[in-house]
């Protein structure tokens, strides 16, 4: 019986991730291989950055038309605030289908997003990326890590370590079933600061644990310290959403641009 | 802590409702 309810808890996660998210591994990896009839349109320098804009990002973008005669790195910031901005409301439906999160204290659920969803985002990053570029609108375009990285700075460092960590994510070879796990994992976290019922949150992240190692185990029989591996990339992603957010406050200092109130709420007392 | 992510407890409760972007 407890293996029935530990399949369940499995099965309930990973159909909550096929339903709440737009992009998932599996159609970005069948973009980013080329399997499609629609390749993405790539961004590689200003002019088809300019290209994309008018017809990729206004789709996805009403207000971007507001930015027009801002200068590239700020309409790309822009961009990326909205597609985060997307990614945590998905995020709070998901962590919302995940059993037993509703029922946490609602503060508490507050906290757990607050210090989860940045983690989330970023592992899930990884499967729109490959060593060249990213995915973005949709996966409708990609666009280049070599012009990401020439942008002026403090721009020009926002990508970069992300594609270090996905370069390194992507060798662990997980899928989408996996990546649910893993991300319900990352919000039902107990000790993240300020949490009031600990006890509650510990229950719900040992049994979310406890399947995704056996998932693990079933999924990659080749691979026996997967988990161990996965486990040490928890860390790796909370040092990524540290540097990220500080780089996030020194853009907000220096640079004349705007945060999203829900990116602020989110970074405010962050760390 | 509700009051101070008015965004991020709005949508918690309220699926329904859109986060202007």
């Amino acid at each position: 019986p407890q293996l029935a309810d530990q399949k369940t808890l499995a099965r309930q996660i990973y159909e909550a991730y096929l339903k709440n998210f737009n992009m998932n591994k599996a159609k970005a990896r069948t973009i980013l291989t080329g399997k499609t009839s629609n390749p993405p349109f790539v961004v590689h320098d200003m002019e088809t950055l300019q290209l994309a804009e008018q017809t990729l990002v206004a789709k996805m973008v009403g207000s971007a038309g507001a930015l027009k005669d801002r200068e590239a790195e700020v309409r790309i910031f822009h961009c990326c605030q909205c597609t985060s901005v997307e990614t945590v409301t998905e995020l709070t439906e998901f962590a919302k289908s995940v059993p037993g999160f509703s029922s946490l204290d609602l503060n508490d659920q507050v906290t757990l997003l607050k210090y989860g969803v940045y983690e989330a985002l970023f592992a899930m990053l990884a499967s729109s990326m490959n060593k060249d570029g990213l995915l973005v609108a949709y996966g409708s375009g990609f666009i280049t890590r070599e012009f990401l990285k020439s942008l002026r700075r403090p721009f020009s460092d926002m990508m970069e370590p992300k594609f270090q960590f996905a370069m390194k994510f992507n060798a662990l070879e997980l899928d989408d079933s996996d990546l649910a796990l893993f991300v319900a994992a990352i919000i039902c976290c107990g000790d993240r600061p300020g949490l009031v019922n600990v006890s509650h949150i510990e229950v719900m992240q040992e049994s979310i644990v406890r399947v995704l190692q056996l998932h693990l185990l079933a999924n990659h029989p080749d691979d026996t310290f997967l988990f161990p591996k996965l486990l040490q990339k928890l860390a790796d992603l909370r040092q990524l959403v540290t540097e990220h957010a500080q780089l996030v406050q020194e853009i907000k200092k220096t640079e004349d641009t705007s945060l999203h109130p829900l990116l602020q709420e989110i970074y405010r007392d962050m760390y | 802590l509700k009051e101070k992510h008015k965004i991020l407890h709005r949508l918690l409760q309220n699926s329904t409702s859109p986060v202007e972007l």
